[in-house]
């Protein structure tokens, strides 16, 4: 949820840490190009914004992370890619108006439990799958 | 590929308009299966004395998240990926100025069961105090269904669970109601009935309360509540947007 950023820490709001210089991939470290490679951020999903502490117990929020960053052909091997996203990349570059770049996204997820309220004040726990990333990758 | 038609990649970016977010939000809260309105608290003076099967439910939260294993085992917890407790609607006792046995029955509404859960196991929790009624003595406490309610004789009931204690015991007792969840998975609908006898060891019936079983007017930390341990189907189909 996207809302108007305000004075407080990373941890209180679904906010999108500030984006910073990263070494690009035909860069050698010297900063010749300064995109930032495919790799996990940081991302707190607060319960509490949502305002759905009127039914869940816990927990208040959680890490989410998400996935960003370029997928640059040659994709190597920090890219956690794929056969198929190297040969789509290539032929990105040769018809970017056709095919698409490879994206960056989650390859590895794992869950969280939930406990809350349900319409009928039961109690319960569930293990909420897919919702942490754990690792990002060329797809 | 040359001949393909222009496929745009970049889908179009729009911002969200005032009511958007609160549908996304009902839909994503669907999707994980929290309620969709919220939840109208119990009355403020309840709702802050904590009731058991909150209390319950938090320490299998705490079990389920703490991976350093160091908390007390929780037999069915790491098979399930769904667990429900529920707290019982009503509650019927047929005790004293009736002829024998003695019960006390409890119902539960189990229309929050979603469906293509698999029960993994179930249990009744109710909380005994020290009785002395009579004192010292061995007690068998049992559990049964009612299948089918008759108005003109006794319910059609099903075993579920024994358990032997002594009259001065005290503590949450366990018993193990996994199955009766045969029936209640093929009918939602219809509330599950429990019913508990209580018989001294000569077979004597005992009136529960009198045994020291608490019920609904327990305080609500020591209220009976039912616990149902779930395993979803192995595809769970959403239903399309």
């Amino acid at each position: 949820t996207a809302r108007p950023l305000k004075k407080k820490k990373l941890n209180q709001v679904n906010q999108l840490p500030n984006s910073n210089k990263h070494l690009g991939i035909f860069d050698d470290g010297h900063g010749s190009l300064d995109r930032e490679v495919c790799r996990r951020h940081e991302l707190y999903v607060s319960f509490r914004d949502l305002g759905w502490l009127d039914s869940v117990i816990a927990p208040q929020g959680y890490s989410a992370y998400y996935c960003a960053g370029e997928c640059i052909y040659p994709l190597n091997s920090c890219m956690n890619s794929t056969n198929h996203a190297t040969m789509q990349a290539l032929v990105h570059l040769m018809k970017p108006d056709i095919v698409p770049k490879v994206c960056c996204v989650p390859t590895k997820l794992s869950a969280i439990s939930l406990l809350y309220y349900d319409r009928n004040n039961n109690v319960i726990l569930r293990r909420e799958r897919n919702m942490v990333v754990q690792a990002c990758g060329c797809h | 590929s040359s001949h393909l038609p222009r496929s745009p990649h970049v889908f179009p970016q729009h911002r969200l308009g005032v009511r958007e977010p609160r549908d996304m939000q009902r839909e994503i809260r669907e999707v994980l299966g929290l309620p969709g309105r919220p939840r109208s608290r119990a009355p403020l003076a309840t709702a802050q004395q904590p009731a058991s099967a909150p209390l319950f439910m938090l320490n299998l939260y705490h079990a389920m998240t703490d991976d350093s294993g160091n908390g007390p085992p929780q037999p069915h917890l790491h098979r399930a990926d769904l667990i429900m407790s529920f707290v019982n609607i009503v509650e019927h006792d047929r005790t004293l100025g009736y002829q024998e046995p003695h019960w006390k029955e409890f119902h539960f509404d189990l229309t929050q069961i979603p469906a293509g859960e698999a029960v993994t196991a179930a249990e009744f929790r109710i909380y005994k105090e020290p009785s002395t009624h009579p004192p010292n003595t061995t007690l068998h406490i049992s559990m049964f269904e009612v299948v089918q309610e008759r108005s003109n004789r006794e319910s059609d009931l099903f075993f579920l669970d024994l358990q032997t204690l002594r009259s001065g015991d005290e503590g949450w007792l366990v018993l193990d109601i996994t199955a009766a969840s045969d029936r209640w998975l093929l009918n939602h609908n219809k509330d599950l009935g429990l019913r508990l006898y209580v018989e001294t060891e000569d077979g004597h019936s005992l009136d529960p309360g009198l045994a020291g079983l608490l019920g609904q007017t327990a305080p609500r930390s020591r209220q009976p509540f039912m616990v149902g341990f779930f395993k979803a189907s192995q595809s769970p189909v959403r239903a399309p947007r």
